[in-house]
């Protein structure tokens, strides 16, 4: 068939023939099968409005409206299947690519994201988000961690501790995510575990999405004095979203072990060899 | 002889919120990145030693901190070369290592000598390659594996053609 497939002996991610996107994941040790479709998007970064003349910035994260823009509606793909490793190189845009991969043995897809230098040519500042949208029935709630330790439930438009006025639908439902954030209908269970710390949210039902990079062109007046602009061309930022499925009453044990191996991943030294026996006496 | 205490005192200067959460002016973020930066090189001069001293060899031993975006001058211009591979993890870990090499196949064989299942992997859209193989580490431990290229051929394209996807 088309549908482009990668799988080990745990996973296996179909992408879709035309788009070249990710739109199922399967975890064929649990008989696991989800429609998930992940693409990147941005937010136009807000230069005040008459609701307020706040802008995004630095401190603040404020879109100029609710709905992000697609970085592109497809991708360019290349597929490599070798014994050692299957993987998807996704090319969405000149400022935009990510590579899927599967490794034997491995009970998550890796989802290595390459994202900027982001333009602002235009004029419009840009935060960049991945976004993973399927049907799970997640009734409003998420989950994210605090610091990779407890996990805390999220409400949309809810704060335990006080009586909410929801005035910022976007930026007012983004958390701090330090190691992962994931939803689950009560079955199933999403978890996207990341490398470093980002804002994460999941603005709709079965959606959950990480911010993955910012360029803005206003300062936010909170003391910074200029915007989130780096110099020159700009930066680009490449990093990983580690994507487990799993059955919701035995996922804590996958993503908790395999974060600590992302955290405390392990260091390569490398020597050309042949080096003089050494002896401390 | 190496020292931490640098890349220490850089770590505790990047307590402040600013650089945690990036809200400081441009100039201040750089000078984060260059305390950083200075406080590697003293800690990488401290691990050879240990790494000497722990296995018995004294090495040139190099970080490469370009491997996520495929940068190495030593894996890609040596015929032949050792990773060493330190686990931090109290458990054993299984790692799959990739190293971007020149064009050639190569033979990597563990701590025991044995050859272990390598593959050397085309960068889609690039002109380079990764060699892959899988490592084994032990708890708080190191394994150090070798790696020589095998003269005369080279590696096989994995590449399955580019699909260009019907532009919507």
């Amino acid at each position: 068939s088309r549908v482009l497939v990668i799988q080990n002996e745990y996973i296996r991610a179909r992408f879709d023939p035309d788009s070249g996107l990710l739109m199922e994941l399967e975890n064929l040790d649990q008989n696991l099968r989800l429609p998930v479709r992940q693409a990147f998007y941005w937010y136009n970064a807000s230069t005040g409005n008459s609701l307020s003349s706040q802008v995004s910035g630095a401190y603040i994260f404020r879109p100029n409206r609710q709905q992000p823009l697609l970085v592109s509606h497809w991708a360019q793909t290349h597929l490599v299947k070798t014994a050692l490793v299957q993987e998807v190189h996704q090319n969405f845009s000149a400022w935009c690519s990510q590579v899927v991969r599967l490794y034997p043995g491995q009970r998550h897809l890796e989802l290595e994201w390459t994202v900027g230098p982001i333009p602002v040519g235009d004029g419009w500042g840009k935060e960049v988000i991945s976004r993973f949208d399927t049907v799970l029935e997640t009734d409003g709630l998420f989950y994210t961690d605090s610091n990779g330790r407890e996990i805390l439930e999220r409400r949309r438009d809810y704060r335990l501790t006080w009586k909410l006025n929801q005035t910022e639908p976007v930026a007012g439902n983004y958390y701090p995510v330090n190691s992962r954030i994931y939803i689950t209908d009560g079955n199933m269970q999403l978890t996207v575990l990341t490398d470093r710390s980002q804002g994460g949210s999941s603005l709709s039902d079965g959606s959950l999405e990480l911010m993955v990079h910012r360029r803005l062109l206003r300062d936010d007046a909170r003391g910074v004095g200029e915007p989130l602009l780096e110099e020159g061309s700009g930066l680009w930022v490449r990093g990983r979203h580690l994507v487990l499925l799993e059955k919701a009453r035995n996922a804590a044990a996958g993503h908790r072990l395999q974060a600590e191996k992302e955290v405390l991943a392990p260091q390569v030294v490398l020597a050309r060899g042949g080096g003089a026996p050494y002896r401390l006496e | 002889s190496g020292d931490s205490a640098p890349l220490n005192e850089a770590m505790a200067v990047l307590q402040h919120h600013d650089a945690v959460s990036g809200t400081s002016r441009q100039h201040v973020a750089n000078d984060y990145a260059r305390q950083l930066a200075e406080g590697w090189g003293p800690c990488e001069v401290l691990l050879s030693n240990a790494l000497a001293r722990l296995s018995g060899s004294k090495e040139d031993f190099m970080f490469c901190r370009k491997l996520n975006i495929s940068v190495c001058p030593l894996t890609q211009t040596s015929e032949s070369f050792q990773v060493t591979i330190y686990n931090p993890l109290g458990r054993k870990v299984d790692w799959m290592v990739r190293l971007p090499v020149s064009k050639h196949v190569f033979l990597v064989r563990d701590p025991s000598g044995t050859v272990v299942p390598s593959d050397v992997v085309m960068i889609p859209s690039s002109d380079s390659q990764e060699l892959l193989f899988s490592a084994s580490v032990p708890a708080l431990g190191f394994s150090i594996y070798s790696v020589t290229q095998v003269p005369g051929q080279s590696p096989q394209a994995h590449i399955h053609h580019p699909r260009s996807q019907k532009p919507w």
